[in-house]
C-alpha cells in the first residue's frame, strides 16, 4: 500500500482546496510559525479516523472545521481525502477489489462526521481498521505529532511503556 | 498477553540499541523495564550513554541528548512493523547540527532500505537541504495556508519570513 | 490573600498584554481565570490572537505560536518584580527567525531599561548575532566541559560542532 | 544588587574549577548538545539554595557532583561560589554590611550541603531568603529552564496558576 496525495478543503487553516501529493522518498515541509504545517499533519491522521477533539488540539471536533479570520467568514463542512495505491492488494477484504483507494471524511457543523471509501459510505470503524491494518492508524508510532517527543522525555515510565503496546 | 510484551519488549530494544549508536555516533544504550514483576504493570525506563559519557537515566541527559534517544526508541517501535508513510514533525528542533547530520542520515537509510514515504516538518536549515523535495506553507492571507512548491535553492527565505 | 491574588493577576495581565503584541508584532491576548469561583483555586488560562487570527484558547495555536506566548507571560510575571538576573535556556527553540528577531528586540530593551543582566542560552544563529558577548561551553575532553570566550564571528563553528 | 561571576568545581560535567562572568547587559552561551550549557543554569539555581534533587535533574543532591568519565574518577565534593555587587545595600540585615558577596554552596558526598557568606558559615534558609529578597530565589520565573516554557503550555489551568503567586 502506497499513500499517494492529501486533498483539504475547509479543514483548519486550508479553506480553499489544496492538494499535497505525498511522493517516495523524503518529503520535506517548512514555513514560519503558526502557517499551517502541524495542520497538514492533523489533516492526516483525520481522515485515518482519529476519534480525540483534543488530540487534534480542539473542544470538540468541529473545532476542525476553518473558523474565519478577518476577511472571510467561518466555514460549516470541512473535508479531507487520502488517495492510496493498492497494487500489493494488502488492506481488508471489503475494500481489497480497488487499485486505487480514495479515503473521504467529511464533518459538518453539529452533525458529525462522514466516511466515503471510493465513493461508498463507509463506518469510521471501517476505515480506521482499514488503516491500522496497513500499520498506519491515526495513533501508530509512525505519526510523531510535534509535542511526542517530549511527551515520551516528561513521561512516567508507566505511561512510556505504552508505546511498546504499539509494537506487541 | 505477558509473553506478547516481553517479546515486544525484546525486539524494540534489540532495534533501539542499534539506533542509539546510528543517531549519536557512538556510545550505548538499553531499555528497562523498572517498578514492577509483572511486565504487564512496569513502567518503561531508558538508560542511555552517549560517547564517552557514564551510563545514565534519561532525566539526567541534556535536553538534545534526551530528544535523540526518545527519536532513537520512537524509530525502534517503527521498524517492528514499518508503516508505508511516516510523518516526523519538528523532532529535529532541540538538535544541534552534528545530531541533525546523523539524524537525516538515519531517515535517508529508511527511506532508500524501505517503501516508507517520509514527510518532515522543519525549521532546519541542515534538514531542508537534505530533503528530495520541498514544500512550503505560507499565509499571504492571514488566517488561510497556501502550499507552495518550494525550490530546495529557495529554502532558505522560506522557512522564517512571516 | 485573595485580593493579593486578584491584584496580582491585574498586574500580571496588563502587562502579559502589551508584551504579547510586541513579541507578535500585532494582534492581541488576555488572561482569563477560570473553573471556580473563587480565584485561590481558579485555572489560569490564556486566551491569545496572533496578527490576523481569531482570538483561541492556547492550546489551538502553534507550536511556535504557544511558545512565544508563554513567554509573554513569563516575562509579564518577571516585569512585576525584575530581578538583577534573567536566565533564559534555549526558549527560542521553536521559534522562527522573524519571532526571534522580536525576542532579541525585547530581551535588548529589558536589558537597556533595567538593570538585569541576561544569560541567554541557544542555538539559534540569530540569537548570537544579537548578543553583547558569547561564550561557548565545550568538551573536548568527554564528560569535561570547558567554558571558553568566543568571537562573536566564530559563533557559527560553536554551536553545532561535537 | 548584581550578580557578578559563577565559580564551579567538581559540579557536574564542570569538574575543573571555571568561572562564568555575568557582565551587563545580554551574555549568550552556546555550544552542541550535552557540552553542559545547561549544567551552569543549574549551578546558579543551586548555589542560591535550590533543595529539589528532581530539580537538578538527579535522584538525591549528591548527583550534582562530577560522577567520572572514562580517564577520569568521579568526585566526592562539588562546590559553587556566586559573586554578588552589594553597592545599593539592598540585601537582608545579616549580610548587608559588605560591598561585595561571596555565597559558597559545597557539598560532600553522603554529608550533605554547606554554605558559606563571605567566608562565615550560613544556613540554607538564610542563603535562600538572600535571594529571595533580590527576587531572584531558586525557583524565581527569572531563571527560566529548558523545559519550562513547555511546561507552562501543557500545564493544566490550576497548575498555571501557580506562576501568578510568584508575582502576588
Ligand atoms: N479551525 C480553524 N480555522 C482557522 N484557523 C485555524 C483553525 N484551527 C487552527 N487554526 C490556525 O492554524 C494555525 C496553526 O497552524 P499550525 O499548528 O499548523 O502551525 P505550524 O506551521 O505547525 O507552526 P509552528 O512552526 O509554530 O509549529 C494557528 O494559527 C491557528 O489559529
Ligand atoms: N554528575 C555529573 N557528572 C558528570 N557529568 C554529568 C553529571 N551530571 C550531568 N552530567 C552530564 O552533563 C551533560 C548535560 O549537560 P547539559 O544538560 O548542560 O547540556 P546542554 O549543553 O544544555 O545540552 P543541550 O543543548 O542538549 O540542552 C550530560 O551529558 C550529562 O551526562
Ligand atoms: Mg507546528
Ligand atoms: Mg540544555
Amino acid at each position: 500500500v502506497n499513500f499517494l496525495k492529501l486533498r483539504l478543503t475547509g479543514f483548519k487553516s486550508f479553506v480553499d482546496p489544496t492538494e499535497l501529493l505525498i511522493e517516495p522518498g523524503i518529503t520535506g515541509i517548512v514555513g514560519p510559525n503558526g502557517c499551517g504545517k502541524s495542520n497538514l499533519v492533523e489533516a492526516l491522521r483525520w481522515a485515518m479516523g482519529e476519534t480525540s477533539a483534543k488530540r487534534m488540539r480542539g473542544g470538540e471536533m468541529d473545532d476542525v472545521i476553518f473558523g474565519g479570520n478577518t476577511s472571510r467568514p467561518g466555514r460549516n463542512i470541512a473535508e479531507v481525502a487520502l488517495f492510496l495505491n493498492n497494487a500489493d492488494r494488502k488492506v481488508p477484504a471489503q475494500f481489497n477489489d480497488f487499485d486505487d483507494i480514495e479515503v473521504v471524511r467529511r464533518i459538518e457543523r453539529g452533525s458529525g462526521s462522514f466516511y466515503r471509501v471510493n465513493g461508498k459510505e463507509a463506518r469510521a470503524r471501517d476505515v480506521q481498521l482499514l488503516f491500522a491494518d496497513v500499520a498506519s492508524g491515526a495513533n501508530s508510532p509512525s505519526l510523531v505529532s510535534q509535542g511526542r517527543v517530549g511527551a515520551i522525555i516528561t513521561a512516567k515510565p508507566v505511561e512510556r511503556r505504552a508505546i511498546l503496546e504499539e509494537a506487541a | 498477553g505477558r509473553e506478547r510484551m516481553l517479546a515486544a519488549f525484546e525486539r524494540v530494544n534489540t532495534s533501539f540499541e542499534k539506533l542509539f549508536v546510528r543517531l549519536f555516533g557512538g556510545g550505548r544504550a538499553h531499555l528497562k523495564l523498572v517498578d514492577a514483576e509483572d511486565p504487564l504493570d512496569a513502567g518503561l525506563e531508558i538508560m542511555a550513554s552517549p560517547p564517552g559519557k557514564r551510563l545514565q537515566v534519561l532525566s539526567l541527559l541534556s535536553g538534545g541528548e534526551q530528544a535523540l534517544t526518545a527519536l532513537a526508541l520512537l524509530f525502534a517501535v517503527f521498524l517492528t512493523n514499518p508503516a508505508p508513510i511516516c510523518v516526523l514533525d519538528e523532532v529535529d528542533a532541540p538538535l544541534d547540527d552534528a545530531n541533525v547530520d546523523r539524524f537525516c542520515s538515519l531517515v535517508e537509510d529508511l527511506a532508500r532500505e524501505g517503501a516508507t514515504r517520509f514527510l518532515v516538518i522543519t525549521h532546519h536549515r541542515m534538514t531542508m537541504a537534505r530533503m528530495d523535495r520541498l514544500y512550503g506553507v505560507t499565509m499571504s492571507e492571514r488566517g488561510v495556508s497556501q502550499l507552495v512548491s518550494v525550490d530546495l535553492s529557495r529554502a532558505e527565505e522560506m522557512r522564517a519570513t512571516a
